[in-house]
């Protein structure tokens, strides 16, 4: 796929790492760039830290790209930190985000799954890694976090497209990010992960049908959200706790990371509701990711003013 | 390896009437090979929800067969996915 980096594009993993190199040397003051580990496949796994130096300051913490197939969910991290360092200092609501809070943007988690979902399967789902005792390849991140995390048994077996993985944690790209998460607890406010497709703002919990402490806040937080992200193009997104609005699932990155005490945790479901699926149009990645900052926007205002 | 190509598989949405029709998705993902798009994996099927899967060429005219002869309310959603994965490119290099 020759061609250089484009935010109407998707792009493969080889552009998104230059594009990474350039936004650290074109903004150096605001962006740098963290590698926070490697994935099983030996490609590092690059957060970028966009604000200022102070670390101590409120931290947002975004994740994209944990399903390789999601395409449009990398996008948005890029179009992410495109706009942040494009619009600071000539955006009222993003100068003052940046001027008082930092974000850690990690635009794709599961990158030898993505590379694989480029070169050999555009359908693929799991990272990469190979399972013992089986010839079924890969893991699904999103249940390989300790969150009761075996609590369900269809997550149990290799073969099948939500395997949990050998023990909570067993995947390099999962250790990688909460072990950074962990290091960096008393500042990250904030955990916020997008997939597709559904057009859905979750918050917890996914592994039990009990409401988290302050499921009022984090429900006035995705309805706001929400209204916030369809005043763009009208787009229609449901919000709610994952086990009542999908299905209940174990070992999720959103479970954990609230139940390590981040208040406020939330997944975005992206565009769009099953006419074109995992396969987003890209001439629909520009709308689909201006209306989500309007939501992301909105969600660190409101955690800038609400939380000490 | 050559990359997978998807000529001709279809995606089908299906909505769930009952408990009864659950399992009949249910027990087709166990002897055909269906890609769940939505819910991510069969065991979160219920009733009354609805489901997103991919269906290789081969195994579309069974899996059509059964969900008319259960009297399955579907849809199509994408009737070949190779030529989707190859239009969701539509914007020109800069």
């Amino acid at each position: 796929v020759p061609g250089r980096h484009s935010y109407r594009k998707y792009n493969n993993w080889e552009r998104i790492v230059a594009w990474t190199e350039k936004m650290v040397n074109k903004h150096p003051e605001m962006v740098s760039r963290i590698q926070i580990g490697s994935t099983v496949e030996d490609n590092p796994l690059y957060v970028l830290k966009i604000g200022k130096e102070n670390e101590r300051r409120k931290a947002i913490f975004m994740d994209c790209g944990i399903h390789a197939r999601e395409w449009v969910s990398p996008a948005f991290c890029q179009w992410f930190v495109y706009q942040a360092t494009k619009t600071y200092g000539r955006n009222k609501i993003m100068t003052k985000l940046l001027d008082r809070m930092n974000f850690y943007v990690l635009p794709v988690f599961n990158v030898d799954g993505y590379i694989w979902s480029w070169t050999q399967n555009r359908m693929w789902r799991k990272n990469r890694s190979k399972n013992r005792n089986s010839n079924c390849i890969g893991t699904d991140l999103n249940r390989n976090f300790n969150a009761s995390w075996d609590s369900f048994p269809d997550t149990n077996n290799p073969c099948w497209e939500t395997y949990r993985g050998p023990a909570p944690e067993s995947e390099k790209e999962t250790k990688a990010v909460t072990d950074f998460i962990r290091s960096h607890l008393k500042s990250i406010k904030v955990y916020i992960t997008f997939h597709s497709y559904s057009q859905m703002l979750l918050f917890p919990y996914g592994y039990t049908s009990k409401l988290p402490p302050n499921h009022e806040d984090l429900a006035k937080m995705a309805k706001i959200g929400t209204e916030a992200l369809s005043t763009r193009y009208e787009t229609r997104y449901i919000y709610g706790s994952i086990q009542s609005t999908i299905y209940p699932t174990s070992g999720s990155s959103l479970d954990w990371a609230y139940d390590l005490g981040i208040e406020h945790t939330f997944a975005f479901e992206l565009r769009d509701k099953g006419k074109f699926g995992f396969l987003l149009p890209e001439s629909r990645i520009k709308s689909t990711c201006k209306e989500t900052m309007l939501a992301v926007k909105f969600i660190a205002k409101y955690i800038l003013r609400h939380t000490s | 390896i050559t990359p997978a190509r998807f000529d001709r598989e279809k995606v089908f949405r299906v909505k769930l009437q009952d408990e009864k029709q659950a399992n009949i998705i249910k027990d087709l993902a166990k002897t055909n090979e269906l890609d769940f798009w939505y819910p991510d994996d069969p065991h979160h099927i219920t009733a009354n929800m609805t489901v997103d899967f991919r269906v290789s060429e081969k195994e579309t005219q069974s899996i059509q067969s059964a969900l008319d002869q259960n009297e399955m309310h579907y849809e199509i959603l994408i009737h070949d996915l190779q030529e989707e994965v190859e239009k969701q490119f539509d914007v020109k290099e800069d």
